[in-house]
Formats: C-alpha cells, sequence, structure tokens
C-alpha cells in the first residue's frame, strides 16, 4: 500500500515577496 | 499593487485524494485522507523545518478559457496578501481551515474520489504551504 507524504495534499503556493 | 504568480496544476488528479489513501503525518503517524483534521496539518508543519502553512483566501473562482473541465482559483496568500492564481480540475479538492476538504465540484469529487467533500467558496481560507524564511 503506497504511503504519501502529508505535504503533497497541500497546494505549494509560494508567493514572490516584495519586500 | 501585490505581486502575482500562476501556477498550473498537472491536468490529472493525484492518487492520494482518493478514499481510503494513507497519509504520513510529520510525525510518522498514518493516517486516511478522509480523516485529515486541521490540526494535522498545522501540527505537521510546526515539525517540518523547510515548509510553513500559510493561509490562502479564496478571492475569485471563474470556468477556465481553457477547458469546462477546469477552474481557475484566485488565492490571497499570507499576510502579504500576494495574489496567486491555480487553474485545477473542478474536482480538484483544498482543504479550508476547520471545515475539511472543498472543491469547485464537491458532487465529481464525491463520484470520482469517494472523497466526502464540500462546495468551494470565495472567502474560504485554505490551508497552503510556503517555505520558511522566505526572503
Amino acid at each position: 500500500v503506497p504511503v504519501f507524504p502529508w505535504h503533497s495534499l497541500v497546494p505549494f503556493l509560494a508567493p514572490t515577496q516584495s519586500d | 499593487p501585490p505581486p502575482t504568480s500562476s501556477t498550473v496544476v498537472p491536468p490529472s488528479l493525484p492518487p492520494y485524494f482518493i478514499k481510503g489513501s494513507i497519509i504520513q503525518l510529520a510525525d510518522g503517524e498514518l493516517k486516511r485522507v478522509e480523516d485529515l483534521k486541521t490540526e494535522d496539518f498545522i501540527q505537521s508543519a510546526e515539525i517540518s523545518s523547510e515548509l510553513k502553512i500559510d493561509s490562502s483566501t479564496v478571492e475569485r473562482i471563474e470556468g477556465s478559457h481553457t477547458s469546462p473541465n477546469f477552474a481557475v482559483v484566485q488565492f490571497s496568500v499570507g499576510e502579504h496578501r500576494a495574489q496567486v492564481s491555480v487553474e485545477v480540475l473542478v474536482e480538484y479538492p483544498f482543504f479550508v481551515f476547520g471545515q475539511g476538504w472543498s472543491s469547485c465540484c464537491p458532487d465529481r469529487t464525491t463520484q470520482l474520489l469517494e472523497l466526502p467533500c464540500t462546495k468551494l467558496s470565495v472567502g474560504d481560507v485554505c490551508i497552503s504551504l510556503t517555505l520558511k524564511n522566505l526572503r
């Protein structure tokens, strides 16, 4: 049975930081 | 104006959203995808050395110009309220704080994945990830 890491379920939204 | 970026999620549903999929939390605990709670994500992110949880508020949901099977969801991410739009299949589930899995078309999500799901709406606050110490 495959086991998936928790973070694969969460979209990775990394905005460009302006400061 | 806030910075804007755009992300396209691959046009297939990942296998880990299917009901019964086994998910490993950061502390090693195993849970089924449909049993995950907001605290599981928060606690896992606290353990993680690289990732942190950000709040992403749904600002707009509209149909994709590419295909009727897709939707474009615009988020306001983190304390900087950066605008990020994501093009996803309408059945693609997001985890809403305190609520659980939600998608643009929960009927399709339940039909295709058997994952219990509610309707994603403008104003919902979704769990997303960014890198720690990103600056």
